[in-house]
């Protein structure tokens, strides 16, 4: 799974994501990333694009609920992403990540796995590659 | 407001699967991604279209899992689901299992801006990408050797009774 969140100059949030799936998929199975919300996400506030086991980003609405965090909670991104990615989801046995970015361009980029392919641009305009977590 | 970008290539990432080959592409095809969205951004192009120029070229790109090098399905099909969203009006298009759109993030843009709609799935979704312009390829061209051997070895795991045994090939990641 590969996706995009971005902050333009007006202010402007969007976030896409694009996926092949599950190896060994059957029954036309269709995980998070196509479904608003469940894994890919955009509002006013905040911009979620999710990767990881569909099922779990589905139930828990896992994009929509970071920027309601967001939005409605006031919580800063980083906790609101931390909160759905690493502890809502893995209670219920989901594993994966996602790359989430707010209005006023912090980002967050949780994961639960060994690593998540990212890469970012921030506001000083630096570009950075990351794969593992302690990178 | 000073623009900003991020962008992810899968997190099912198995640090000892990982050879310094495959490690180098990826850092560099994920450079690629997001100078490439970065560069809209600078000039002043909205985020809808920094969100579609990075994943376009990781959808290009064989080592992710979306586009060219997507997984297998069970039945040995490549089927790719996509959407996007755009924060400032709410609009959103998504499209899904469809098996001959070569970049599924300009399908989904596309139904987010050309139909009353916000999601369309398979035959449909492909017919509308031809009357939309958006290109299509012939499915042989998603398909990657490394992915093929990955579903044939999930199917052998699971034939044996023993899926999931390899992390790469598990079943829940994208």
């Amino acid at each position: 799974t590969v996706g995009a969140v971005a902050l333009d100059r007006s202010g402007h949030l969007a976030a896409g994501t694009s996926t092949g799936g599950m190896t060994n998929k059957r029954f036309g199975r269709i995980g998070d990333s196509p479904v608003i919300g469940a894994g890919t996400y955009a509002d006013a506030n905040c911009a979620v694009s999710g990767t990881g086991w569909g099922e779990y980003y589905l139930r828990t609405v896992a994009a929509h609920s970071i920027c309601m965090r967001v939005g409605l909670l006031k919580q800063p991104l980083a906790e609101a992403a931390a909160q759905v990615i690493n502890k809502d989801i893995p209670k219920l046995g989901g594993d994966g990540g996602a790359i989430a970015l707010a209005a006023d361009g912090s980002m967050a980029m949780p994961f639960n796995t060994d690593g998540m392919f990212r890469a970012w641009v921030g506001a000083d305009g630096v570009a950075h590659v990351a794969i593992y977590a302690d990178e | 407001t000073r623009p900003v970008l991020v962008i992810h290539g899968g997190a099912g990432v198995v640090r000892s699967d990982m050879t310094a080959t495959i490690e180098a592409d990826v850092r560099a095809a994920l450079l690629k991604a997001v100078n490439a969205g970065y560069a809209e951004l600078k000039s002043g192009k909205p985020a809808l279209d920094a969100v579609t120029a990075a994943i376009t070229v990781l959808e290009d790109d064989p080592n992710f899992n979306a586009g060219k090098g997507a997984v297998f399905t069970h039945d040995g099909h490549n089927e790719l689901d996509s959407a996007i969203m755009d924060g400032s009006t709410l609009k959103a298009g998504a499209i899904a299992g469809v098996r001959t759109v070569r970049n599924p993030i300009l399908l989904a843009r596309s139904v987010m801006e050309k139909s009353p709609h916000v999601m369309m799935a398979g035959r449909g979704a492909e017919d509308f990408a031809k009357a939309n312009g958006i290109t299509l390829v012939e499915p042989a061209y998603f398909r990657t050797e490394r992915r093929w051997q990955q579903l044939q070895k999930a199917l052998a795991e699971e034939k044996a009774g023993v899926a999931h045994a390899d992390p790469e090939t598990a079943k829940h990641f994208g």
